[in-house]
């Protein structure tokens, strides 16, 4: 979808 | 041994549907303190994170950490069959947790159902949610955000939140047309659960999809009341609080244009 951001930068921990 | 009876068993029930469509496989990861699952959806734009506490079971015994990987779809089958009045009891063995047991007894306690739920593994990521002050805290009726997402998607797929002092104002536009839905705060003594109560920080303004917004929407029937979260880019918290516990749904937003 257009300009739909990612949770991943919020919650996952690398 | 994992043994979690719940009186309430229809809430279990409610609760599968709530996050099935978000999640297909998941952990539920089982503590002295309760049951918590948290998982993102295959897309990685929402996140479910589900706590039921020890307390709202009658028994609840777990003697050490078990992680019970659940393919929720199956699971959400296996409680169909049971009737919205049972009593659900949860077991998991602690050598063999390749399966759980569900039993489920109806309320005269003359009628006893037993299943077994295979197991699997899931490799599951990590998450940490971290603890944040939000912009802005909405209270509203769950049914009223309901309505209003069910509403807004006949205009497009996405709808832009805006807080200020005391209105939440919900936009949406589309290529038929536009429309937007305007909610004062109000305070409803006889009825709290019917008021819009807005707490703010600063002013936000913010976008998501309303696909998703639906999909959290399913949460209404656990409770009358749903608490918005937003802060300026940050995704939105959307919060169904339970006597046991809480469904919290996590949506990021969406950016430019």
């Amino acid at each position: 979808e257009t300009g739909q951001s990612a949770l991943d930068l919020f919650f996952l921990e690398s | 041994m994992f043994e979690a009876r719940l009186i309430q068993g229809g809430l279990l029930k409610k609760l599968l549907e709530s996050v099935k469509e978000l999640v297909t496989d998941a952990n539920f990861d089982c503590s002295e303190s309760g049951i918590a699952l948290q998982a993102m959806d295959n897309s990685h734009v929402a996140l479910v994170s589900l706590l039921l506490r020890s307390e709202g079971f009658d028994p609840y015994r777990c003697d050490r950490g078990f992680s019970l990987g659940v393919n929720l779809n199956s699971l959400n089958k296996i409680l169909k069959c049971a009737g919205n009045d049972d009593i659900i009891t949860l077991r998991a063995d602690d050598n063999s947790a390749d399966s759980l047991s569900l039993s489920f007894e109806n309320p005269n306690n003359d009628r006893i159902g037993e299943y077994e739920l295979k197991l699997m593994d899931i490799d599951q990521e990590h998450l940490s949610i971290p603890e944040t002050d939000y912009d802005a805290t909405i209270i509203m009726p769950s049914a009223e955000f309901q309505r209003i997402c069910r509403d807004l998607t006949v205009v497009s797929e996405s709808v832009t939140i805006d807080v200020s002092k005391d209105t939440i104002k919900f936009t949406a536009e589309g290529e038929l047309g536009s429309g937007n839905i305007k909610l004062k705060s109000t305070s409803s003594i006889d009825k709290p659960e019917e008021s819009v109560n807005i707490e703010l920080g600063q002013d936000v303004s913010l976008q998501f999809s309303l696909k998703y917004l639906m999909n959290f929407t399913k949460g209404t029937p656990l409770s009358e009341q749903v608490i918005l979260c937003l802060s300026e880019k940050m995704p939105l918290l959307v919060e169904y609080k339970m006597d046991i516990g809480y469904i919290r749904y996590y949506l990021a937003p969406k950016i430019g244009d």
